[in-house]
């Protein structure tokens, strides 16, 4: 399937990780968001059993881009 | 499983729903016998009971809405988001809310009501998301037929509420399977594409060069219209075809597209009747041939003719000596045969036709 722009999916990866794994919003330190974004993207590739790099790679993509339950999966 | 930060539950057993709209996507009874029926999917392993309101202010409150729906917790319009509930809890908790942008039905053909109402509803007595891909709690939608809950989904609510004390026989989704179990068997295993696909149950295992890790994924999330149990598959690269066995019918995959005019029956290939099913089948792109096990035999398919060859089908122990005469599943990858009987695994030479090692079928999955 195409991807689409490298932007874009940057966007989606926030609003999934600030909707589903409590990726504080608003503006803060570059070096801080920075780390805040890898931490949340390496427990959301935990929670779905993906590899775990802190990247937004093209399988981590493709489970964010899943239909799926609004509720957050870090209730434990 | 998992449940919701202090374990947040329902203090009596004895709750009320009410539904306040209903989707005109769907007829109301069929609204109301999805919602029914994923409540008593809880009810059949808990002590918990429930009882519909028509007015006032029920435990659980279930509705339809687009967008912003009046919690500050928005939709997205169709797909992504499909329905959200609220843990255990006064005011707003327990209340159910579905995506009205969503097509609401009752099979498989676009979300189907009775599947996320069951997993919405799994919020609403206490059961935050799982991680385990075959439970019902998992986050992201799909479709199965019969009973929703997974043991993992039945542990986790009896760890909350304790046992039904009339226990209805119910039989559980499986689990997904655990790539390193020792005791692991494969279904059928395939290339597509320089990719190895290894089909287990509802589930396919996905296997890439670049990818370290096998990626686990339910096969009707890829291919709804695909049987939840894959028998054999094999991968006729001239036509760039993956052709898929379950029971008596045949379909063919190009790439990951399902190919127009299948399922054909497998007796087209020229099997029997007799025969209600492959083991396990592969093409030998060497010789043109494709291999079809049925039990202790094996038949060869001619794919340039499209037909099968005289002589067969032959015996198993006679021509593929040193191993078990029944197979799950077989592929043919750098001039060897990997045979798969339960748990252990035969890589076979062709050419010298004799077996090379022998492994636990789970060393394919990189255990």
């Amino acid at each position: 399937l195409p991807l689409t722009g490298k932007t874009d999916d940057h966007l989606l990866a926030e609003k999934y990780l600030r909707r589903f794994y409590g990726l504080p919003t608003g503006l803060r330190g570059r070096q801080a968001s920075s780390s805040d974004f890898q931490n949340k993207i390496q427990q959301m590739q935990r929670f779905f059993k993906l590899q775990i790099t802190g990247n937004l790679d093209d399988n981590t993509l493709e489970v964010m881009k899943q239909p799926r339950c609004g509720v957050p999966d870090v209730g434990e | 499983y998992n449940h919701f930060p202090r374990h947040l539950k329902w203090e009596n057993n004895n709750l009320t729903f009410r539904i306040l709209n209903y989707t005109p996507d769907l007829k109301k009874t069929d609204v109301d016998r999805a919602i029914r029926s994923a409540l008593n999917a809880w009810a059949d392993v808990t002590p918990l009971t429930f009882k519909k309101l028509h007015e006032g202010i029920a435990d659980i409150m279930i509705s339809f809405g687009s967008r912003e729906h009046g919690d500050y917790n928005p939709f997205d319009g169709p797909d992504g988001l499909l329905a959200h509930a609220y843990p255990p809890g006064q005011g707003i908790g327990g209340d159910t809310h579905f995506d009205e942008d969503e097509h609401w039905t009752k099979d498989a053909s676009a979300y189907n009501l009775f599947m996320v109402a069951a997993h919405e509803l799994g919020h609403a007595l206490g059961m935050a998301h799982s991680s385990d891909a075959g439970a019902l709690m998992y986050p992201i939608y799909s479709f199965s037929t019969g009973y929703p809950l997974a043991e993992d989904d039945i542990e986790g609510i009896q760890a909350l509420y304790g046992p039904n004390p009339n226990p209805k026989k119910r039989k559980p989704r499986p689990d997904a399977p655990n790539k390193c179990d020792p005791k692991l068997s494969f279904d059928a295993v395939t290339e597509l594409r320089g990719e190895t696909i290894i089909f287990k149950d509802r589930f396919y295992w996905r296997l890439h060069p670049q990818m370290t890790e096998p990626e686990l994924t339910l096969i009707k999330f890829t291919w709804p219209s695909l049987p939840n149990k894959v028998d054999a598959a094999y991968e006729y690269p001239e036509k760039d075809l993956v052709y898929i066995f379950s029971g008596i019918r045949v379909w063919a995959l190009n790439g990951y597209t399902l190919v127009d005019g299948y399922p054909k029956y497998i007796h087209k290939l020229g099997l029997p009747k007799t025969i209600r099913e492959v083991d396990a089948a592969v093409h030998i792109k060497d010789t043109g041939k494709t291999l079809l096990f049925t039990d202790e035999e094996y038949w060869s398919y001619d794919e340039a003719t499209g037909t099968m060859d005289a002589g067969f089908p032959r015996s198993i122990e006679d021509d593929f000596p040193g191993m078990h005469d029944e197979f799950d599943a077989v592929t043919f990858q750098n001039g060897r045969l990997y045979f798969f009987h339960e748990d252990l695994q035969y890589e076979y030479s062709y050419n010298y036709r004799k077996v090379i090692r022998i492994m636990r079928t789970n060393s394919f999955l990189y255990c």
